[in-house]
């Protein structure tokens, strides 16, 4: 399995509809500073069911929709799908490819959706379950919280042996 | 349960010694349970650089702390593997001798794990097999485009 | 005392949008008392960046937050100058254009204030009139020696 | 008034007498990671009368004091003097130059000294009082807290410019 494609549209900054093509191996983002880098990881976070708005640097989970530029008005929805390479069955459907798609509605109406079906939360967090990605997993390291991992107390270090286990 | 996770415990602390070492070419770092119950008791890390006494995480510089903090991650992987992976700046608090070995073990755990990794250092991007530039041509408004190294080096002067 | 806050207040929230925009080149800071009385209540900052919306604090980006702050700092110190500061690291999380404005206000301010600048960036290495090597020849042990730029970059390379 | 000479001694990894002599203008540190460049800045807050082991990254103060090596016994003292230039009189004493010694012993003694005269911590804050060097000051910005002054809440905030005033 690996991240093969993914779409953004109104998360944050990418106000436009965006798609990143994205291939095995190292892929590097570079750019400068408040361009909109940290901003894709964050967007893969939300789409994988990520439920602290803190954790995606907001107050209120509405600040992830791209709330206008100099020259832009407001989006009034933000929608972030994940589409997955699944030739080797690492998630448990049938299917070669696995989209896993989040919208969040100014009015505050969110919506989760596999391969374009509506589910709720709970199917995405059943669908990743023991791949190593999504929920509390340490595959995502968030800028400047490289050591969290070691500072975090001794009970939190038990969830990587967990995770493993 | 008690069972799976002593095993786990036990790889991922034997792979978190031997990746710490790759990564800081000699010393030696433990993972050991707490006392108490092994489902609730807590994990302490005792670090050791090369030719250094074993202190405790918080003497440790900026630059030691992520390189043990990688090793670690690494040493999860090894133990059961991602699918992907996304670091963001970790390389930000390295010298250039330690963003070489990053860089190294990140081509070692490649072949079973989708890299995707954020940096402003050139020596990272030279590792990278495809790089992306992003940017607000339009100001507030993300895009990206795919570069290859000189471009980026260009974009990241010119961008500005 | 009230009228001295906020007097100083004053002073250093002009001087704050003054520095923003030189390290931004445009956008808007501004430096608020939130309601109460001016002996007990707290500050605001609220940030523009240039082209973008004011946001929270915590939505900027890592290298804007860093900005930010220098911008803060130094307008503390055009308000009421300090004889000596040290900057730890402060380039870590910024890009090449951002490194250089850094430099330049530090080169502004070096004439009042003395700058000791901790650092991996080479960039930052060109700008210092004097540069030490810190390395631990003897495994453990800190020591210093007196180097130039050329040396500074072996070093680096080869103290590993 | 600046910097002139810093003399350490036992004093992290500082095992041995170090003299550092420094000039106005911009001085750089660079080195390998761990090599002991933040120790420094370390020994500077500790000879201002840093009273937080835990802001000098140890759990006890005698955590300062040189910890042994591969080779090395540890020392039983840590010594660390600051010497000012104080031509312009910026330090209210009649010195030209002004050094202000900290140590502290393993066994837990401590000492202050300004010009090599035994003296209370008090006195040591109270000869920098209003210069804008020691105590809270925001002069001094350790490594990777460079945004802690803005995330620190707004009546900590209020610091700088009480500072300032
Ligand atoms: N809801 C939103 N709508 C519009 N823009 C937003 C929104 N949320 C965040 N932003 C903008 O995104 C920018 C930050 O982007 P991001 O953190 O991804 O930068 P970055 O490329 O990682 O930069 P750095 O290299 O400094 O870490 C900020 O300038 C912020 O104003
Ligand atoms: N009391 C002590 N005795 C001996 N060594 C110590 C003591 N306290 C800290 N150290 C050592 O000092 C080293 C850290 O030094 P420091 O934090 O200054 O590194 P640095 O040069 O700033 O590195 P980086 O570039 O990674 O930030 C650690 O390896 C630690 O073991
Ligand atoms: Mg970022
Ligand atoms: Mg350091």
């Amino acid at each position: 399995m690996h991240l093969k494609r993914l779409e953004i549209v109104g998360f944050k900054s990418f106000a436009d509809k965006t798609v990143l093509n994205l291939d095995t191996g190292v892929t590097a983002f570079v750019g400068p500073n408040g361009s909109g880098k940290s901003n894709i990881v964050d967007a893969i976070r939300w789409a994988l069911g990520e439920q602290s708005a803190k954790r995606l640097r907001g107050g209120a989970m509405q600040d992830v929709i791209f709330a206008g530029s100099a020259a832009r008005k407001a989006s009034n929805f933000a929608e972030v799908t994940l589409i997955m390479d699944n030739h080797d069955r690492t998630l448990p459907v049938d299917y070669n490819e696995v989209a896993v798609t989040r919208r969040l509605f100014s009015s505050g109406d969110s919506e989760y959706l596999i391969n374009r079906q509506t589910c709720r939360l709970k199917d995405v967090r059943e669908l990743f379950l023991g791949t190593g990605v999504g929920g509390g997993s340490y595959n995502i390291i968030e800028q400047g919280k490289v050591d969290a991992l070691l500072q975090a107390g001794p009970l939190e270090r038990r969830r990587v042996i967990e995770e493993v286990a | 349960c008690r069972e799976r996770f002593s095993e786990a415990l036990e790889k991922v602390a034997a792979n978190f010694q031997e990746l710490f070492r790759k990564l800081f070419q000699g010393g030696d770092v433990k993972l050991r349970l707490l006392e108490g119950d092994v489902l609730e008791a807590g994990l302490e890390v005792v670090v050791r650089p090369p030719g250094k006494e074993p202190r405790i995480l918080s003497l440790l510089s900026g630059g030691e702390k992520a390189m043990t903090a990688i090793a670690l991650i690494m040493a999860a992987f090894k133990a059961s593997p991602s699918p992907f992976c996304l670091l963001d700046e970790v390389d930000g608090p390295l010298d250039e001798a330690n963003v070489e070995r990053l860089n190294m073990i990140v081509q070692e755990f490649a072949y079973s794990t989708q890299f995707v990794l954020i940096t402003h250092n050139k020596l990272t991007m030279t590792y990278a097999d495809t790089i992306y530039g992003v940017a607000m041509e339009e100001a507030g408004i993300s895009k990206y485009l795919k570069t290859d190294l000189v471009r980026a080096d260009e974009n990241l002067a010119v961008a500005d």
